[in-house]
């Protein structure tokens, strides 16, 4: 699991 | 970008734009929870703040755009221009037992402990459970109008659909954040009672949508 979440979400 | 994140977009600008052109057209926010609005416009300042300091792409940018302006224009026509119509007596919810433990969770549960991180954090959690005070509203006088189930339908929609694309980020890029993903599930769950309502009873040439 990434420790990071995904910018271009909105 | 796949289509379930797309559609998911849409569907949240369509609920947006739905619920503004109700509150415009008919010259009333009868029946519309002040406090969701205020806590949807919080969740969009804290969670676009990387508009300031990154760029992603033009339809992120706009996208992001249009969504806090039309926040705080729903948050305007409720409390400033239709003030005389909205209906704060049934709009009781208390936004403190909101706000406080989400808040708490987002310093304690993150991805990185950073102001911008937390903020976003208290952002996603914020949503998920933002609808409340307009569920309890709805509840309370025991009725919505047919555009307010479109608009909370087109709502809860959009965060299912996100949840399809987690599933696809994950399965074809290998992609997992489980603080949105269980942010995503406990939204989407609040919905299930209403998507239920809405398709049952819903549509047909019923005026209102009578909730228990």
């Amino acid at each position: 699991c990434h420790r990071t979440r995904a910018k271009d979400e909105l | 970008m796949n289509v379930f994140r797309l559609t998911g977009d849409l569907s949240h600008l369509a609920a947006i734009i739905i619920l503004l052109l109700k509150i415009w057209k008919s010259r009333s926010c009868a029946g519309i929870s002040g406090k969701s609005q205020i806590l949807f416009a919080v969740v969009f300042t804290t969670r676009y703040l990387d508009l300031l300091t990154s760029f992603i792409s033009l339809y992120n940018t706009s996208m992001k755009l249009i969504y806090i302006g039309c926040a705080y224009a729903t948050v305007y026509l409720i409390y400033v221009k239709f003030r005389a119509t909205y209906d704060g007596n049934h709009d009781s919810f208390r936004v403190e037992f909101l706000v406080v433990p989400v808040g708490g969770l987002a310093v304690l549960i993150n991805h990185n402990f950073s102001l911008m991180e937390i903020l976003w954090t208290f952002s996603i959690y914020l949503e998920s459970v933002a609808i409340l005070p307009q569920l309890f509203m709805i509840s309370k006088t025991g009725e919505a109008e047919t555009i307010t189930t479109h608009y909370l339908f087109c709502l809860g929609l959009y965060r299912a659909l996100y949840l399809l694309n987690w599933i696809w980020r994950y399965y074809f890029e290998g992609f997992l954040d489980m603080i949105a993903i269980f942010a995503g599930l406990v939204q989407t769950v609040l919905y299930c009672d209403f998507f239920y309502l809405y398709v049952t009873k819903g549509g047909k040439d019923r005026k209102k949508v009578m909730l228990p």
